[in-house]
């Protein structure tokens, strides 16, 4: 597409289609997005983040979607989301708000080797594409790859399953990319990871049953958001925390984000209960990014207007 | 690019814990090549699991034997596959 107003937000993309779509979003507003570069993944595509700002040294707001490649409605949704953005800065008084307030990151392509994978060659693809000496098999789990109790129960040390927790805490270069920014920046204060497909917003923890401190306030806000979401179409969303609400899971991206104090972590598992999993079909993109928006809207807003 | 016919997506709605319990044991089972797209949770949660071809016979008796419910949710994933990668090339051509 020659400009993000022809740009396809209804269909699925390939990892060079995001890639342009990143490139002219920044082209056309030089003065709100810029794209930062946080690292490589083991094949060496670039690790693509947006930055929406209106000023210097703010607080922030991260996004991402996409660290499971197969989940594709979110890398789909993370690109509708950054053209609502630049569409709302200005117009839409809560937005402008916000940015004149707080940065807000979006990584739409968390995992880039995975992504292409499942474009390329096995559609149903969830992992990275790092080897693992001494195995056939490849890729690590890259929501299971954190130093949230790493290793325990609810990830694998079996390289051949879709959990697989890796050799290490932060051993794929996708997720110790994230390490580095988040460390570096030193002053997000909300964090969001998108998945998909059962329908929940949860929040720590995942690897212990122990409530966090701030459980009470997580979980109230996770109603407000989950209710905005629902307005929009009746989408049923379930909240709460990851291991009450699915199951025991360590090694996850919003336990150790809020370890490092970001209160405000939550992950989302988008739309569509019981019928297409992950090959959610494409005219179910905008909806689902819509009503996601919605309670992605209420997550910020609280963030920006609690600051701690 | 793999694929997947004759590939299917059970939905399984364990009834009570045992039920969850038999379920879970089907994921230590790997020669089954069983990848669960929503691991067992709690009774009456759903469990959705894409069966390869070979063990769909040996998955359906084990539940069937447990009077474990389920149903299939995809009847073939490589037919929706291929519904995805032609909406994708269509609307690549009405945009060209």
């Amino acid at each position: 597409a020659r400009s993000t107003n022809s740009f396809n937000y209804a269909i699925y993309h390939t990892f060079d289609e995001i890639n342009s779509f990143i490139d002219t979003l920044v082209a056309e507003n030089p003065n709100l997005v810029s794209k930062i570069v946080i690292g490589k993944s083991t094949e060496g595509r670039p690790l693509n983040v947006l930055k929406f700002s209106t000023g210097s040294n703010r607080p922030a707001f991260w996004i991402d979607t996409g660290i499971h490649s197969r989940e594709w409605v979110t890398q789909a949704s993370g690109v509708w989301f950054a053209k609502k953005i630049v569409q709302d800065y200005g117009t839409d008084p809560s937005l402008t708000a916000t940015l004149n307030k707080l940065d807000i990151y979006l990584e739409i392509v968390t995992n880039p080797d995975g992504y292409v994978f499942s474009h390329t060659s096995n559609r149903m693809w969830r992992k990275t594409r790092s080897a693992n000496p001494g195995s056939t098999c490849v890729g690590t789990d890259p929501n299971r790859n954190w130093d949230a109790g790493f290793g325990g129960p609810g990830s694998s040390s079996n390289p051949c399953t879709e959990t697989y927790r890796g050799r290490a805490a932060h051993s794929e270069p996708e997720v110790k990319a994230i390490v580095d920014f988040v460390k570096g920046h030193g002053n997000i204060k909300g964090f969001v990871s998108i998945h998909s497909y059962s329908q929940m917003l949860l929040f720590p923890y995942g690897y212990t049953s122990a409530l966090t401190p701030d459980h009470q306030e997580l979980n109230n806000l996770a109603r407000v958001a989950v209710n905005a979401l629902t307005s929009l179409y009746g989408t049923v969303y379930e909240y709460g925390s990851i291991i009450t609400t699915i199951y025991q899971a360590s090694g996850g991206t919003v336990d150790w984000t809020y370890n490092q104090g970001i209160k405000y972590s939550y992950t989302f598992e988008l739309r569509d209960t019981g019928r297409y999993g992950f090959a959610l079909p494409a005219s179910q993109i905008i909806p689902t990014a819509q009503e996601t928006w919605l309670a992605l809207t209420k997550l910020i807003e609280y963030t920006r207007d609690n600051p701690y | 690019m793999e694929n997947f016919g004759g590939q299917q997506v059970l939905r399984i709605l364990p009834e009570n814990e045992e039920q969850v319990t038999l379920v879970r044991d089907l994921e230590n089972l790997e020669h089954l090549q069983l990848d669960f797209w929503q691991s067992p949770r709690a009774a009456e949660k759903p469990i959705d699991i894409r069966v390869p071809f070979p063990s769909l016979q040996a998955v359906k008796v084990y539940l069937e034997s447990n009077n474990i419910p389920y149903s299939i949710m995809i009847k073939d994933l490589q037919n929706l596959l291929d519904e995805e990668q032609s909406s994708m090339k269509a609307a690549r051509a009405m945009d060209n």
